[in-house]
Order: structure tokens, then C-alpha cells, then sequence
């Protein structure tokens, strides 16, 4: 069973 | 006012194909260095970063930054009617409420012009870090559209795991497993053939097959593809235009509960 976080939880908001 | 004549109107015809299937609308940013692209698709799992170098262009003139929103499927139906060799120009005024194309062709003695509205979008902007990624392998682009496609008779989740072995791509589903094998390759003459792999700790990683796909539409614009890799972290795709730009596809992993 996967999940995939958005790329928000990796990378700042500019 | 923005002014930009491309003399191989091809390769923005090609840019925009390689990002019409993951984002409809976009802004084409425009500055005096290039112009850019920064968008997610709308799950904000897959991000595209696009940049042109204003050394691309045989003319280009930016006076003052601008944002072109544009409606990528309206886009596409316009430069459809866009010869293979044909000549592109661009223009805005600061204004940017439109956007003017042309497309001319010396031989044909042809000038196609088009007003296109353009749009206010609000998009969000990731600040992306320049990391230091743990995998690096550049592989012929053609190769990498073909394992993605093929492996989706398999599943829909491609691992990729890069080891002293090689780069492997996996996918498993009801009628089994399927296991592609990329070794290290520098027996060609040709550059573009070479598959290199830069490891300094395996990793590995899994992804979702139909976005893989999706990033495959860049593989005209380059006969390489670079693939960077990190633990925990979205893969880089990029697809690097001569010497003059990029697309640049990131994707979050699929994480196992």
C-alpha cells in the first residue's frame, strides 16, 4: 500500500 | 515590451507539448536572461520547470519582467498550424493582457499571425534547492520513453532502484513482475548513446508509472535524459535543450505504509 505526499511537504512555498 | 524570434520555432512548439498532458493553464515567465516555466500538475505531486535562455533566441528584448498566462490546450491548437521549419515570434506589451505569434517561413514566403488572450493565474511557486543527489544516470532519452511505456502492461508503479549493479526498473502487478536492467554504457561512439551512472549510495525509489509516461512527452527536445535521485526525495527528470535550456520534471515518491 502506497501514499504520495504533494511536493509541498518536500519543497518551500516561495 | 517583450519581443522574442526564435529561428527554430520547433523547439517552443515541442516545450509546450511536453507539458500540455500535466498542467492546462500555465505562465510563461519572461525576464532579460530567458523565459521560464515553474508548474505543478493539479494533484501537486509532479512539478515542471522549463527555462529558455535568452541566448536561444535570435532576437530577444524584455524591458520589464512579465507574466504570460496562457491556456496550454488553446496554445497547442495554435501551434499546430506551425510549419516544421517555421520561424517564431513573440510579443507582448507590458500591459500583457495578449500575446501576438507569428509564424513565418522564408522558403514558403508564408506569415501566420495570432492574438491570443491572455489570462490572470494565480500559481503557487516552490522555492526548488539546488541538492547534491546520491544518483545521477543520463541515458539515452528514447531508451527511457520505452521502458516507462512498456512497463505499464505490468503495474502501475515503477521502483527504480540505482546499485553498483546498474539503474532497474521495476513493475508488478496480477500477471507478475517485470525487471528492466540499465548497465553502465560508454562502448558507443556516439555520446547520446552512453548510459553513465554516478552512485554514490544506492537508492531506491518508487514512482507512479502514469506520470513517468507523461514526462516522456519532452523526449523530441532531447536525445538525453538525466535522472538524479535521493532517498526520501522526488526524482529529478530533466531533459536538457542543447545548451540553451531545460524541462525539468520532479516527482514525489510513492512512500510504502
Amino acid at each position: 500500500i502506497f501514499f504520495q505526499c504533494t511536493l509541498r511537504s518536500y519543497f518551500q512555498r516561495k | 515590451m517583450f519581443e522574442a524570434r526564435l529561428a527554430n520555432g520547433n523547439i517552443f512548439k515541442m516545450i509546450v507539448e511536453s507539458i500540455r498532458e500535466l498542467v492546462v493553464d500555465v505562465n510563461i515567465d519572461c525576464s532579460t536572461e530567458e523565459l521560464s516555466i515553474q508548474c505543478m500538475d493539479s494533484a501537486h505531486v509532479a512539478l515542471v520547470s522549463m527555462s529558455l535562455s535568452q541566448s536561444a533566441f535570435d532576437h530577444f528584448r524584455c524591458d520589464r519582467s512579465l507574466s504570460l498566462g496562457l491556456n496550454l490546450p488553446n496554445v497547442s491548437k495554435i501551434f499546430k498550424m506551425m510549419g516544421r521549419d517555421d520561424t517564431m515570434v513573440l510579443k507582448a506589451e507590458d500591459s500583457a493582457d495578449k500575446l501576438m505569434l507569428m509564424f513565418e517561413n522564408d522558403k514558403s514566403g508564408t506569415i501566420a499571425d495570432f492574438e491570443l488572450k491572455l489570462m490572470a493565474i494565480e500559481a503557487e511557486q516552490l522555492g526548488v534547492p539546488d541538492t547534491a543527489y546520491k544518483c545521477s544516470i543520463s541515458m539515452p532519452s528514447s531508451e527511457f520513453q520505452r521502458i516507462v511505456r512498456d512497463l505499464q502492461v505490468m503495474g502501475d508503479t515503477c521502483k527504480i532502484s540505482c546499485t553498483k549493479e546498474g539503474l532497474k526498473f521495476s513493475a508488478t502487478g496480477q500477471i507478475g513482475t517485470g525487471n528492466i536492467l540499465m548497465r553502465q554504457n560508454v562502448a558507443s561512439e556516439k555520446e547520446e548513446d552512453h548510459v553513465t551512472i554516478d552512485m554514490e549510495e544506492p537508492v531506491e525509489l518508487n514512482f507512479a508509472l502514469r506520470y513517468l509516461n507523461f514526462f516522456t512527452k519532452a523526449t523530441p527536445l532531447s536525445p538525453t535524459v538525466i535522472l538524479k535521485m535521493s532517498p526520501g526525495l522526488p526524482i529529478v527528470i530533466e531533459y536538457p535543450i542543447e545548451q540553451l535550456g531545460h524541462v525539468k520534471y520532479y516527482l514525489a515518491p510513492k512512500m510504502e505504509e
